[in-house]
C-alpha cells in the first residue's frame, strides 16, 4: 500500500513542483509504481508533463465522488491532472460536508496500485493543503533559504502541528531539503546554517538542490530531468534525494 | 486621491513582494505619499519593513470594519500588514455579505491621504486577490518568464476580464513588467519574445529587473533597495520602473 506524501510549502515559487516531477520520476526509475497527485489550481505539474486543459481532474473527483482519473506518463508514473478550474470549484470544496477528509477518501481507493504517492501542495494554507496533508502519512518541506524563511517555517509547522492534533495524528514531517541554492551566496549559507540551527528536531536532507538553468528549460521543455538531461548535476541531486527519502 | 495599483500575479515567487517595496519607496522619494496594503497571509511585505505580530492588521479591517492600520515607515510612506492570522479568518472573509467589496470600502476612508497605494497581493486568485482587483484603478503584473507563464498568464488575464465584467468595470492592466530574469538565459530570452508576441494589446514596461543578490540581502537586512543599496543595479532599475509607471 502506497506511502502517501505532501510535497508542502505555502510560500511560493520554492520548487514544490519541480521535486514532484523529478522525484517523482526519480522514484519511478528505482522500481516503484508512482502517483502525482496535482493539488494546485495552477496546474503547473499537469503542464510540465503536456496535460492541459483536462477534461476529468482532482476537484471533479473530489466534489462528484467520481473515480480519481489516472493519466499515464510511463508504465510505472501516472499524474492526476488540475488546471485552473480548480480555482472556480474550490469555495465549492471547502464547505462541502467532510472537506478535509475527502482526497483520503478518494486515494484509498487507488492506493493499492502504488508504492508511492506524491502530492503537490499549492502556495497557500487553504483547503487544498489541509486536504493533501490530511490525506498524507509524511510531507517533505522544500525551502529557499531566503528571508521569507525566517518566519514562514514556523507559520508552516504550526499549521502541521495543527493538522495532527485535530485530524491527522499519523502525519510526519519526513525532511525539510534546501532548494534553488547558490552554495556560495552569503545569504543562503547564513539562512542555511539558521535553519539547521532552529530546526534540529526535523530532519534536513543532505542532498542539495542547487540552482541551475538546466531545471528552467527543462521544464519549459516539458520533460522531467532525467528526460531530458540525465547527465545534469540537477539530476543527480534529485536521483540522490530520492535515495535519501527511501532511505529513511 | 490615490491611485490605487495592485501588484498581481497568482504564480508563487515571481517578485510582487520585492516590486511592492522597491516601487513603493521609489514613488515615495519622487515625492508622493504613499500606502503599501499587504494582502497576503504569509506576510512577506510586512515583515521586509520590520513588522511582526500586528495586533491591528487588514483582516480585522475588513471583517469588522474597524479603520484600516497605517504604520509610519518613512513621513511618506505607510503600510497596513498581515501576517499569518489573515489565513485563519480568510473563510470568514471569503463567507462575509459584500466580501468582494470590502477593501474598496476601507481605502475609500484614507484615499485622501496619499498618492498611490499599492497592495501586494497573495500567490492565489482566491478572495484577497479577488478584494484586492475589485479595489483597484490599475494592476502591474511582474512576470517570471519561465514555463509557468507560458499557460498561467492566460488564465490571470481570463480571472481580470471577470472582474471587469460583472465588479469593477474601471480596472486596468497598466502593464507587464519582467522580473527575476537572467538577460542572457535562453529560457528568459525565448519566453520574454514569447510573451511580447502574444500579449502586444498590453504595455509591457521597458524596465526588466534582472536576478541579483542584493534584492535578496536587502530583504533579509529588512531594508528596501534605496536604503540598502543606492549605489546598484537593481535599485536603479526600481526607480526606473517607478518613473515609467508615473509616465503612463
Ligand atoms: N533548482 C532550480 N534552479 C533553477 N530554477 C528552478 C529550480 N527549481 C525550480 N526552478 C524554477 O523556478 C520556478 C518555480 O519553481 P516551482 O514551480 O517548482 O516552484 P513551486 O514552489 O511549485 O511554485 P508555486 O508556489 O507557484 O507552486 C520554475 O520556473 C522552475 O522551473
Ligand atoms: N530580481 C531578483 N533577484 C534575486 N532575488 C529576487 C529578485 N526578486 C525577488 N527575489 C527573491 O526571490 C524571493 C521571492 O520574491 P518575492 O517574495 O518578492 O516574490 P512573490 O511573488 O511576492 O512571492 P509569493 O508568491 O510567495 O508572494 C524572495 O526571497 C526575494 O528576495
Ligand atoms: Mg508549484
Ligand atoms: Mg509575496
Amino acid at each position: 500500500k502506497a506511502q502517501i506524501i505532501s510535497i508542502v510549502n505555502h510560500k511560493g515559487g520554492v520548487g514544490k513542483t519541480t521535486t514532484v516531477i523529478n522525484l517523482g520520476k526519480a522514484l519511478s526509475l528505482l522500481g516503484n509504481r508512482v502517483l502525482l497527485i496535482d493539488m494546485d489550481s495552477q496546474g503547473n505539474l499537469s503542464q510540465c508533463f503536456g496535460v492541459h486543459d483536462p477534461q476529468e481532474q482532482v476537484i471533479d473527483s473530489l466534489l462528484d465522488n467520481s473515480p480519481l482519473p489516472l493519466i499515464e506518463i510511463t508504465e510505472n508514473l501516472y499524474l492526476t491532472p488540475s488546471d485552473i478550474r480548480m480555482a472556480y470549484r474550490e469555495s465549492e470544496l471547502a464547505n462541502s460536508i467532510g472537506a478535509d477528509r475527502r482526497l483520503t477518501l478518494k486515494l484509498e481507493e487507488v492506493r493499492d496500485k502504488f508504492d508511492f504517492i506524491l502530492i503537490d501542495c499549492p502556495p497557500s494554507l487553504g483547503i487544498c493543503t489541509t486536504c493533501s496533508l490530511v490525506a498524507s502519512n509524511y510531507c517533505v518541506v522544500p525551502i529557499q533559504p531566503e528571508a521569507s524563511a525566517y518566519h514562514g517555517v514556523e507559520s508552516l509547522f504550526n499549521r502541521i502541528a495543527e493538522i495532527r492534533t485535530y485530524i491527522n495524528p499519523l502525519l510526519v514531517v519526513k525532511g525539510i531539503v534546501f532548494t534553488m541554492v547558490h552554495k556560495n551566496q552569503s545569504v543562503h549559507k547564513s539562512m542555511m546554517a539558521h535553519i539547521r540551527e532552529n530546526y534540529r528536531n526535523f530532519h534536513l536532507y543532505e542532498t542539495i538542490i542547487e540552482v541551475s538553468t538546466v531545471i528552467k528549460q527543462s521544464q519549459v521543455a516539458k520533460e522531467d530531468l532525467f528526460t531530458y538531461a540525465p547527465k545534469s548535476i540537477s539530476w543527480q541531486q534529485y536521483y540522490h534525494l530520492a535515495h535519501e527519502i527511501i532511505a529513511l
